[in-house]
């Protein structure tokens, strides 16, 4: 199961729809400082169900949504949808049988939440329940963000273990 | 259940071993745990870069802390390799010679693993196969450009 | 006293307005206080990179925060030139653009402060007008060697 | 009065004697990870008076003394000095008439610290009483620390001001 594409509008500094297709296991993103990269890792993660604010280096849930630039107005809608390649049927039990993945989150304003699996409104556990085991979340191993790479090693003993745990 | 701790715990320590040394050039580095009871019991890394004691961790510099958690992020990723990894900017601690050698790990684990990174490094830049180029060209608007190698070195001078 | 506290933060403010667009090449910062009495009160920063809307700090980028807090710490030394600054690798997270300001302003600024300065990016090498090489060349053992910047480049990559 | 050396033996990974010549107002500090030029900069905040040891970045004060390497014993004794040039006498009081001022740091095993001014034994306090007013001293403003820089940004509007009260 690969990552093939990130789709965000509205989602922080990304207000019209952009598409980010990953075309190989080796995609470099790269950029001017503040252009808009690391908020690509936290649309990530915020589909994949993050739901505190200051993880997101906000301090309210709509911070997420475009709050405007100095030509533009801000809009009232925040949406991520990750697409992924399910082509060897790695994700098991009813989603074998699906070559493609999608997994789409959707806020506006009032911040209620709907999730979407497939294009089908689902919960939020129906996606962290699609993840489970595969050693993807919001808050995985497998997402370093920025600043946070020596975190592993800062982190006392039982937080290493529980670290370990998620793993297995 | 304890015998898949046990499990996690001794594959997860192996590749450490395995991989500590191919970053730093040498050296090696492991798990320990502080207790008996492998159900409660936590673990520390031991690491020992190349020529030094074995010593704590707190002492060890930027650049030997980010490498040596990458070791162990890269390590748990050969137990339960996710279907992506994200990174960040793991490589601005680094000097050249352990971006050098970081750069040829992320390639062979690549084999088995899917890497988005984020970095400012040319050296870096390099390895990746396709290049997303991030771009403000609207003041406050972010927007997606391909680049290809040469023009991405460009394009981080802008 | 507040008189001198008044002083201070007017000061420090206005060197801040100055400073900040020289590092961002345009936008615009300043101190605000969170209460009335200058004796108790808060003081927060405010900054617009050219561009955007004036936001809170934490949603900033990494390269954004590292070049704000330069300008007020730039901004401290204009009121009061401590003898000498010591910067420990503060140009990671920059670009080659942020890099190139701030290698410009660092120069500006040693006409009055002596900067003390660790870095491993090429362009802010070029900034020394003396660099001292930290090796290890007895591992575990740190030695200083005189070196020149072609020799740095190299030194860098070991 | 600018620093015109840095002078470490036994302190850190510095077991021989070295002496950092600084000839000029921009000195650039460079080589490989782990070399030892963060511990330069430990140094000249232990010289001058940094008494707690997570703040250089080891659990014990005795983990500033040298421990050994792979071919080296550890040893006895760290002691750090600075040189400051004063020839325009910036430094006023007792010292205005001197052209150098040496600030000096030892400390051994047991834990016990000497601070020597100008090669005279002296308090920690005088010390810290010739840094007051310039700006200068274990934490301050004018030694930004490896990955501290954005701190400055993260502070709390109560910190901030605590911050600029030390450089009025
Ligand atoms: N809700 C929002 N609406 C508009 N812009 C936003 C929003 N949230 C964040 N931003 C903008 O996004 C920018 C930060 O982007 P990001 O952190 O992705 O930069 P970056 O490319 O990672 O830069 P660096 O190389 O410095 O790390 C900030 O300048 C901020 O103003
Ligand atoms: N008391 C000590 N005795 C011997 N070696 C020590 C002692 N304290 C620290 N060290 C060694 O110093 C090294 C760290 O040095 P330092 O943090 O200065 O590196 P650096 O040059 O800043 O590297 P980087 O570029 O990665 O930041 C560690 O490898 C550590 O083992
Ligand atoms: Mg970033
Ligand atoms: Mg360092």
């Amino acid at each position: 199961m690969r990552l093939s594409r990130i789709r965000l509008a509205g989602f922080k500094s990304f207000v019209d729809p952009v598409t980010v297709h990953l075309r190989s296991n080796l995609v470099g993103i790269l950029g001017p400082n503040g252009c808009g990269k690391s908020n690509v890792i936290d649309a990530v993660r915020w589909v994949m169900g993050e739901s505190a604010a200051s993880r997101l280096r906000g301090e309210a849930m709509s911070d997420v949504i475009f709050s405007g630039s100095a030509t533009r107005k801000p809009v009232g809608q925040a949406s991520v949808e990750l697409v992924f390649d399910n082509a060897e049927g790695r994700l098991g039990g009813a989603w074998a049988s699906y070559a493609e993945i999608s997994v789409r989150r959707l806020v506006n304003r009032d911040g209620t939440s709907q999730y979407f699996l497939n294009g089908t409104r689902c919960r939020r556990r129906d996606v962290t329940e699609l993840f489970l085991g595969t050693g993807l979340g919001p808050r995985s191993y497998a997402i370093v963000e920025q600043g946070m790479i020596s975190r592993v090693i800062d982190a006392r003993p039982e937080e290493l273990r529980a670290f370990l745990e998620e793993a297995a | 259940t304890r015998a898949r701790m046990k499990d996690t715990y001794e594959r997860v320590d192996a590749d450490l071993q395995a991989l500590f040394p191919r970053l730093f050039g040498g050296g090696r580095a492991w798990l320990a745990m502080t207790g008996e009871d492998l159900l409660d019991a936590g673990v520390t890394i031991m690491a020992q870069p190349p020529g030094k004691k074995i010593g704590s961790l707190s002492l060890m510099s930027g650049g030997e802390k980010a490498l040596t958690a990458v070791a162990l992020v890269f390590a748990i990723f050969r137990l339960n390799p996710a279907p992506f990894c994200m990174l960040d900017e793991v490589d601005a601690p680094l000097d050249e010679a352990n971006v050098g050698r970081f750069g040829r790990l992320l390639r062979e684990m690549s084999e088995r693993v899917q890497f988005i990174f984020i970095t400012h490094n040319k050296a870096t830049m390099e390895v990746a196969e396709h290049l997303a180029g991030v771009t403000m060209h609207e003041p406050g608007v972010s927007r997606l450009v391909d680049v290809d190698v040469a023009e991405a070195v460009r394009l981080a001078a802008v």
